[in-house]
């Protein structure tokens, strides 16, 4: 799960 | 990154372009749903907030200022340069149908209730969402030309890329991110119906035409 604003796809 | 995560970016990129050389050459946008294309560069608008706040890497950043630049000039065309062969007529689905639903689910369900985090899940959610006027407009109309059948055959491809990078992300370093995944598997569904025209009317050299 991807923590608060760690998105790194398109 | 991955094989099925690049080849799911170039997918989508090659949409993008596919729709612009259409709309340019032709110097018309008859068939194109400009709503789809509001929705989308609503979509980048709100999922790439982070590009002044959060470095990835150099390509992630040049993809991200590509992408919006062409859902902006895509609804400059449609909207503006070519107004006059907008389909208007027939692009006639109610956008609030959509919107209301993506918005409540924005604030139900997501990773934390940030300004920034919210407007990325409803960019996700959204997206999965945005090619509905499209299609809700070939059934309309009950054609399309070829070349926006390639565009939608990429479009569609870009995110069924994605589940496989999904599946391999999660074999590979454990990570998933399960709001991603669940609207990217209903965003792939969505597709199917004109994947299974696609493979069997355009690519045998007939145009996209429904009973």
């Amino acid at each position: 799960v991807p923590t608060d604003g760690d998105h790194d796809e398109l | 990154m991955n094989v099925f995560r690049i080849l799911g970016d170039l997918s989508h990129l090659l949409a993008m372009f596919l729709l612009l050389v259409k709309i340019w050459r032709s110097k018309s946008c008859a068939g194109i749903s400009g709503k789809s294309q509001i929705l989308f560069a609503l979509v980048f608008t709100t999922r790439y907030l982070d590009l002044f706040s959060n470095f990835i890497s150099i390509y992630n950043t040049v993809m991200k200022v590509v992408f919006l630049l062409c859902a902006y000039v895509t609804v400059y065309m449609i909207y503006w340069k070519f107004r006059k062969t907008f389909d208007i007529e027939n692009d006639t689905f109610r956008l609030e149908f959509l919107l209301v639903p993506v918005i409540g689910l924005s604030f139900l369900v997501n990773y934390s209730y940030t300004p920034t985090e919210v407007l990325w899940t409803f960019s996700i959610y959204l997206e999965s969402v945005a090619i509905l006027p499209q299609l809700f407009m070939i059934s309309k109309t009950g054609e399309a030309e070829t070349i926006t059948t390639h565009y939608l055959f990429f479009l569609g491809l870009y995110r069924a890329l994605y589940l496989a990078n999904w599946i391999w992300r999660y074999q590979t370093e454990n990570f998933y991110d399960q709001i991603s995944v669940v609207s990217g598997v209903v965003q792939t569904i969505f597709y199917c119906d004109f994947f299974y025209l696609y493979v069997t009317k355009v690519l045998k050299g007939k145009k996209l035409s429904l009973p």
